[in-house]
């Protein structure tokens, strides 16, 4: 089974 | 104060239609380098990265940073009230609470105004710069939105998998299963129906198929798409603009 990651797991607030 | 000319109202409108159906709420911020905007889906799995240069405008005009935050589905009910061959010039003052958005038919002598609301939004901005990728392929956008059309039929997860010769896209599903194998190409006469790979490392990646159904909707932006992957990262799908592009950033899926 894949989880879908979320989009903030890779990319710090600027 | 912002005036933003663009010769056709349907590059503007093309952009719009391009990413509202994936995220609602858009901050626009406006610089003397053109419109930016940087916005995330609801389910946070689908980042939209926009820049419109100034070069894409008739004229361009911005005296001081200007951020517009606007409701999507209500700034395309008010584009749709456009014709595409109108001039539409966007106009704001310095600390707006309302767009205007003009679209002149020269040839009739029309001139039609609307007003939208702005409104404040709350969201973060990530930091997409500098990103590594393993590889990156550019083929005609038509012919991906195709590969997504299709094998979204199987599955609700798209495998890309990228080798130095070959792009196979892979779904595999309850009624079966299905690929299609991309080779790089050179077509001389159309450019454009070109297939480029260039490869540091193998790619081994699967995307949700519903965020890329939203993404192809900017295949009518440009006829190439550039595709960026790399292992355990986000991929970037981008349509380049005449001066700027529309990217979206895709987080995949993992085995747990």
């Amino acid at each position: 089974v894949k989880r879908q990651k979320s989009i903030a797991e890779f990319f710090g607030s600027k | 104060m912002l005036e933003a000319k663009f010769e056709e109202a349907s590059l503007f409108k093309k952009v719009i239609d391009s990413f509202k159906d994936c995220v609602q709420l858009v901050n626009f911020n406006c610089s003397e380098h053109g419109i930016a905007a940087q916005a995330v889906d609801d389910s946070r799995v689908l980042l939209v990265s926009l820049s419109i240069g100034t070069e894409s405008f008739q004229d361009f005009r911005c005296d001081r940073n200007v951020t517009l935050g606007a409701d999507l589905s209500s700034l395309s009910k008010i584009l749709r009230c456009g014709n595409n061959n109108d001039n539409l010039t966007l106009i704001a003052d310095d600390t707006p609470d309302s767009l205007l958005l003009l679209f002149e038919d020269t040839k009739k002598d029309r001139i039609s105004e609307y007003s939208l609301k702005l409104m404040d939004i709350d969201a973060d901005f990530l930091d997409i710069e500098g990103m590594q990728y393993d590889t990156t392929i550019t083929m005609p956008s038509a012919e991906f939105a195709k590969v997504v059309r299709d094998l979204n039929q199987l599955s609700d997860s798209l495998n890309i998998l990228v080798t130095k010769d070959t792009v196979k896209f892979v779904a595999e599903g309850d009624i079966g299963s299905g690929s299609v194998i991309v080779k790089p190409h050179t077509d001389m006469d159309k450019p454009d129906d070109s297939v480029k790979v260039e490869l540091d490392k193998p790619v081994d990646l699967t995307f949700g198929s519903k965020y890329l159904l939203d993404i192809i909707k900017g295949a009518g932006l440009s006829n190439q798409i550039t595709i960026k992957l790399s292992s355990e990262t986000p991929a970037l799908f981008e349509f380049g603009l005449q001066s700027g592009y529309l990217q979206f950033f895709l987080a995949p899926k993992f085995n747990e």
